[in-house]
């Protein structure tokens, strides 16, 4: 089973 | 004042047919010297960024920063009336407009449009993309990497990518079978359109989901190649060219094994 990833796991919300 | 006239409304056309479908409104910054959106998609997965220099304008004048609150709809609606060798001028004020107008002017110059369109508030989330190397790019035809995910999508609702030296791995897999694509790096890059350039620092095997994707590619008619760039420790970017003036950006997180 793939569990998706948000981006906010990667970049920081300005 | 705000003022930007494009020689080819069909270039506007095609970024709206490319960003719409993922953020259905975005804030369009024009400052001096360009025009850039931002957008995520409602679940924060996917992000667009467009950038649009001045230089891609016949006339473009900003006398101040200005943020033009934009339903991508609304301005869709509009921009399917225009043809694509008409030329487009925006036009906005530049203390907190609450409208934009667009003006179509037919090449012939026998027919003109316009158009007035409300401005949305959005209080839309912003995402800092730090500058990032990537262990790999992958530069290919457009419409090979579209016909990719679209023939994948049939399979499975996530391609695994896999880049090595040599190639790139396109698989995806579900009940009705499981499928690989591979492209092998182009030994002469003769027609850059139709080659494959693999430029890999070290292996990277990511899992994206093919439904953004394929939202991804809408932008295909924008340029005939599509570059990506692939880190195992950070989103999938997928680019394409705005001649050089500018840029369509897709940002997509992986999908990871629970």
């Amino acid at each position: 089973k793939q569990q998706q990833i948000g981006l906010s796991h990667y970049y920081d919300f300005l | 004042m705000f003022e930007a006239k494009l020689q080819q409304g069909g270039l506007l056309k095609k970024i709206l047919e490319s960003v719409k479908d993922l953020v259905v409104d975005g804030l369009w910054d024009c400052d001096g010297a360009a025009i850039t959106l931002q957008g995520m998609d409602s679940s924060h997965v996917a992000l667009v960024e467009m950038l649009l220099r001045a230089e891609a304008f016949e006339h473009y004048r900003c006398d101040r920063n200005v943020t033009l609150g934009m339903n991508h709809n609304h301005l869709s609606k509009i921009l399917k009336c225009a043809n694509n060798d008409d030329i487009v001028i925006l036009k906005a004020a530049d203390q907190n407009p609450d409208s934009c107008s667009l003006i179509l002017e037919s090449k012939n110059g026998e027919k003109t449009s316009d158009f007035v369109v409300s401005l949305v508030r959005i209080d839309t989330d912003q995402l800092g993309i730090p500058e990032t190397e990537y262990s790999a790019h992958v530069k290919m035809s457009s419409g090979e990497f579209q016909r990719i995910c679209r023939d994948l999508s049939q399979f499975g609702d996530a391609v695994q990518i896999t880049c090595s030296k040599q190639d790139v791995k396109f698989s995806s897999s579900g009940e009705t079978g499981k499928a690989n694509i591979t492209l092998t790096h182009s030994a002469t890059v003769d027609k850059e359109e139709e080659s494959v350039t693999v430029d890999l620092k070290e292996p990277v095997d990511l899992t994206f989901a093919l439904r953004f994707l394929n939202l991804f590619t809408k932008a295909t008619p924008i340029s005939d190649t599509v570059t990506l760039s692939l880190s195992q420790e950070a989103p999938l970017v997928v680019e394409y060219k705005i001649g050089d003036s500018g840029h369509i950006r897709y940002f997509l997180a992986p999908k990871i094994q629970e």
